[in-house]
């Protein structure tokens, strides 16, 4: 009967919207930002002749758009009605998705699970004694029974008034300033106004505004965007059904190695995002710690319990 | 380290890391990088065995504990480093005195591991031993995978013999799937699968490991339910602020 559901571990507070589903509020000590998170797919160029595309199909080399979609349990483009949209390009983005929601908690983590359909979900961790919010996010076999291919991202959407800039890291040194639609040394004519406007993410992604800042740490290098102010992108995993004309002779679709039937499945892909707020003087420091804490976790390795635990000191 | 070669190649090739490659090379490089991945696994582990048993040192007096800081200035460089921690080495105690053989599993993020060691279904429990490769201490959860018909609690103990405080979290219906998926796809290698996890803050000394014990708790368990309703049952409330590194 509450509008919203909070996880509060003390040091970041959590708030979702129980009749979507969606994350709210993230509030990390005195700094708060309004913000949500969903999974959404760009529908891949198949290189067919058209104005938007010019003859060029998204594969492993190329990135070509062609509507985006959110991913829904009904949505997942397995209508035909759906489907001929989507391959004509028209009906992006149908409002927010709902997403089934489930809380756990206990006294180490506290965890909220969405699942936007049942090949992708993302679990949202706090943990007891850190600041960063934990983001899992799982995709795939991407479904493709209706003939699209799909490139799946996950999107922050915040009220960080950061207007056309962020900043993406260059292989986890430096951070590098990105303005849309625009290049630093020559005169760009946007032709991809998604495309274009992605950078490698090999570690980190930030926007900030005045106050605060915003921050993405990937545990793997990806592509992402910030295409309005105050949101983030990061592409998760992308299966294509032509090639792209570049040298691979192949669709990106990649099966289980080893498997050999028909139906082998497509692959799965699982990683971590970790959130980041804080006050924008004071965000370097925790977004270089955390950076450097996700890329290099601890080893672990398991054995059976020696006889003389417990026994000695 | 001449084992560790091939993957150090592969994973510097550009179709490697991007995946502009056909299907059956993407396969051959699979084959090639779990094959480099298992040469690494039995180098990480056979040292972490010897920083266990103190074999690389004399006596049996170390514990694998690297100093907590160390002031380093342009003149002596990292021989300081290794100085120091030779001297903090020696000063810890080695609490296991038992031939142990350390194994890494796969699939730890679906809950699923693949070693000899049968974390989910012999119900003696077993030892994390975690290593942490920065040069600083921190605090980190860690998540081990259980089966909940084993026990319905299960209690961390750590390097000081502390108790330490541990949730049961129940697997989630993805993880569910993707076990599945593997089972399908890879059924020739034997692997346990857990239906719940066991997560704990582990505090870890700079480069230098800890183990913790996971051990079914006895007398915890009001009733056989979910999992998700003994989650409180498992935890125990002594604090790891206070562990040594």
């Amino acid at each position: 009967k509450e509008q919203y559901v909070s996880l509060d571990n003390g040091f970041a507070r959590l708030e979702f919207d129980t009749h979507t589903g969606l994350l709210h509020s993230l509030t990390v000590q005195d700094t708060k930002v309004q913000m949500s998170m969903h999974l959404a797919w760009y529908n891949s160029s198949d290189g067919l002749e058209t104005q938007e595309n010019r003859g060029q199909a998204s594969g492993a080399y190329i990135f070509r758009p062609n509507g985006l979609y959110n991913v829904s349990s009904e949505g997942s483009g397995e209508g035909w009605w759906g489907t001929l949209l989507r391959r004509l390009g028209i009906g992006s983005n149908q409002g927010d998705p709902i997403v089934q929601l489930d809380i756990v908690r206990g006294d180490v983590v506290l965890e909220a699970r969405q699942m936007f359909a049942n090949w992708a979900t993302l679990v949202t961790r706090l943990y007891k004694g850190q600041s960063q919010v934990e983001m899992e996010w799982t995709v795939g076999p991407i479904p493709f029974a209706d003939g699209l291919g799909k490139e799946v991202v996950v999107v922050y959407t915040s009220d960080v008034d950061s207007k056309d800039e962020f900043w993406t890291d260059a292989n986890g040194r430096e951070m590098i300033k990105r303005t849309r639609d625009y290049r630093p040394s020559w005169e760009l004519n946007v032709t991809e106004p998604v495309a274009g406007n992605y950078y490698p993410v090999t570690a980190a992604m930030y926007v900030q505004d005045a106050g605060k800042q915003l921050t993405v740490l990937t545990d793997r290098s990806q592509g992402g965007a910030s295409l309005q102010s105050g949101q983030m992108e990061v592409m998760l995993h992308r299966r294509t059904l032509a090639d792209d004309a570049r040298g691979v002779g192949e669709p990106l679709n990649e099966t289980a190695c080893g498997c050999l039937a028909c139906d082998c499945p497509g692959l799965v892909a699982r990683g971590r995002h970790w959130l980041v707020l804080a006050p924008r003087e004071e965000a370097a420091k925790p977004r270089r710690t955390l950076q450097q804490e996700l890329n290099d976790p601890p080893l672990l390795a398991f054995s059976a319990i020696p006889r003389e635990v417990g026994s000695s000191n | 380290t001449e084992a560790l070669e091939e993957a150090v190649s592969l994973l510097q090739h550009h179709d490697a890391i991007t995946g502009t490659e056909k299907q059956h090379v993407a396969c051959d490089y699979h084959r090639r990088l779990h094959r480099g991945l298992k040469y690494a696994q039995a180098v990480v582990t056979s040292a972490l065995e010897a920083l266990i048993r103190g074999q690389d040192r004399p006596g049996r007096d170390t514990g694998g504990v690297a100093p907590d800081s160390i002031t380093l200035d342009s003149s002596t460089g990292s021989d300081a480093y290794v100085a120091a921690s030779q001297r903090v080495l020696q000063e810890q105690p080695n609490p296991i005195d038992a031939p142990i053989t350390l194994e890494i599993c796969d699939w730890l993020n679906i809950t699923a591991c693949n070693t000899t060691v049968h974390l989910s279904s012999a119900g003696k429990g077993f030892m994390v031993a975690a290593y942490n490769p920065l040069g600083w201490s921190r605090e980190v959860p860690l998540r081990a995978p259980v089966s909940s018909s084993t026990a319905c609690a299960w209690a961390v103990t750590g390097p000081e013999n502390e108790a330490v405080t541990a949730q049961l979290l129940p697997a989630s219906p993805s993880t569910h799937d993707l076990q599945q998926l593997l089972a399908g796809v890879n059924a020739t290698c034997p692997t346990t699968f857990g239906d719940a996890e066991v997560a704990f803050v582990a505090r870890l000394p700079p480069l230098g490991y800890s183990t913790f014990f996971v051990q079914p708790a006895s007398g915890a368990c009001a009733g056989r339910g979910s999992i998700q309703s003994n989650a409180q049952d498992a935890s125990l409330q002594t604090d790891v602020d206070n562990a040594v590194d």
